[in-house]
């Protein structure tokens, strides 16, 4: 699971049997509250109803695999529209795909045209869940308009199924552990394992780990003798994800000769699971007049058990950026799993559409996005929403 | 490789969740994703808004919502620009 946040939007994917949504009400008023945004649904912040009021919300998932391991509101799709349904005034819920196979479910407020909209006097809520009155409105366009990298946006997602095994051994902590070895001298793992048992909490890594040369531990053959116990101040996990990002090749998606600020945490779970997220700084080129450059991420979870394999890749970082087109990144995201079937979402705003000179049947246009070696193209589904395209494919091995 | 840049991207990691985690249970892969917005772009946020918005809020406070979806802060790095959080169910 991952959680990145931007000074003006925050995004949160958890898998497993995690219940996302019922941290939402928190998180509109943690965002209220200590960040300081308006809210629209009280009177006072004192109320503890008081939340923030969203520009924009998306909410999205692909069918679960075991559905009745599911707790709280996400036993079902309609038990989670329903929820959305109490916190939001206008949402707009769809199911995008096949109902008899891999399909993608999509919760989404807009805003509409609105303008403010006076506070509203909640009744006090029954048994914790929202009650109609303390709905919170969506999408009021308020002062706070303004340059916004809304208006390019695009979001790529490829969720992938029936991974190959033999690639999939790779993201077990046996393996990892194996190739490590072969890389990490046994001095770097005693003094990781011995610096991780005298560590006590987590602020005393701030400043050390600010100059760890950790990739020193999983990238390069370091002698013994440059290795000291700062580089050695991560765990056995973050150490072994860090190996298992360059040798399964996530590392190159973003390589550093092209994106040398970028970042990867990476953690190998035990026995088994991957999670990774990149932070991946815009290149100096692209920075504003004021020299803002823009940072995007990209994360990847990986469940690698035969029985039910599967592995996520996200990004928001802007396709062509860098000479790098979506495409690109599914074909080497792809390969790096080689599922049996996948399906990618690919959301981008309208205006970023219109740069590029396409229209809507342009959309996503990037032909080599349907063709992807290997695989045959089952599905592509486009949706076109008020600020946004929404491209929706489905791939099966040939 | 990766070389961090000293100061501009910061790894943290949380020794106490990392050292006894264990994942042995298969679990259910496909992820719920939540994206909200509060403000268009990180230059248009509105007066009320703290200097840096969201990212002016304490990891220990999103730990506290984090907790009522089951999850548990792993590591973060911490950006000018985004905050990333690895988390554990």
């Amino acid at each position: 699971s991952s959680m990145f946040v931007f000074p003006h939007k925050l995004i949160l994917k958890t898998c497993g049997t995690t219940t996302l949504l019922l941290g939402l009400r928190r998180l509109l008023r943690i965002a209220a509250v200590d960040a300081g945004f308006p809210f629209h649904n009280a009177a006072s912040i004192d109320d503890i109803h008081a939340a923030a009021t969203p520009l924009r919300v998306f909410y999205s998932r692909k069918n679960f695999l075991f559905p009745d391991r599911q707790q709280g509101p996400h036993t079902s799709w309609k038990e989670e529209v329903r929820f959305l349904d109490d916190t939001f005034e206008n949402g707009s819920a769809y199911l995008v795909g096949r109902m008899n196979a891999d399909h993608w479910y999509l919760y989404m407020t807009g805003p509409p045209s609105a303008t403010l909209t006076p506070p509203l006097t909640p009744r006090s809520s029954n048994n914790g869940s929202p009650t109609r009155s303390s709905k919170i409105p969506t999408g009021i366009v308020s002062p706070f308009n303004g340059i916004s990298d809304a208006q390019t946006d695009e979001t790529l997602e490829i969720l992938m199924m029936d991974l190959d095994p033999e690639l999939a051994k790779q993201f077990y902590l046996e393996q990892a552990s194996a190739v490590a070895s072969e890389r990490v001298p046994a001095q770097a793992q005693e003094a990781c394992r011995a610096a991780h048992e005298s560590l006590g909490d987590i602020d005393s890594t701030v400043d050390v780990f600010a100059n760890c040369g950790e990739s020193d531990i999983s990238g390069q053959q370091a002698d013994d003798s440059d290795v000291t116990a700062a580089e050695a101040m991560t765990t056995e996990g973050h150490a072994l994800g860090t190996v298992v990002s360059e040798t399964c090749g996530l590392a190159q998606i973003y390589p550093v000769s092209d994106y040398p600020d970028a970042r990867i945490d990476a953690y190998l779970f035990t026995p088994c699971g991957y999670s990774a997220n990149g932070v991946v700084p815009a290149p100096t080129a692209s920075a504003d007049e004021q020299g803002n450059k823009a940072a995007h991420y990209w994360t990847v979870h990986v469940t690698p058990e035969p029985n039910c394999s599967y592995a996520s890749f996200e990004t928001n970082v802007p396709s062509r950026q860098n000479g790098r087109r979506a495409s690109d990144t599914i074909h080497q995201v792809v390969n790096i799993f080689k599922p049996g079937r996948f399906t990618v979402t690919f959301f981008e705003t309208k205006n970023k559409v219109a740069e590029e000179g396409a229209g809507a049947n342009g959309v996503g246009v990037d032909k080599r996005m349907d063709d992807v070696k290997g695989y045959r193209r089952m599905d592509r589904i486009v949706h076109e929403f008020d600020d946004y395209y929404l491209v929706f494919r489905y791939f099966e091995r040939e | 490789t990766f070389s961090p840049a000293p100061g501009s991207l910061q790894l943290t990691i949380n020794h106490d969740v990392a050292a006894d985690l264990d994942s042995s249970n298969a679990f259910e892969g496909p992820e719920k994703l939540l994206e909200v917005w509060f403000a268009p772009g990180p230059d248009a946020l509105p007066p009320s808004a703290k200097e840096n918005g969201l990212k002016a809020v304490t990891p220990s406070t999103w730990e506290g919502m984090l907790d009522m979806v089951n999850c548990k802060v792993l590591s973060i790095v911490k950006s000018d620009h985004v905050d990333a959080y690895l988390l554990s169910e």
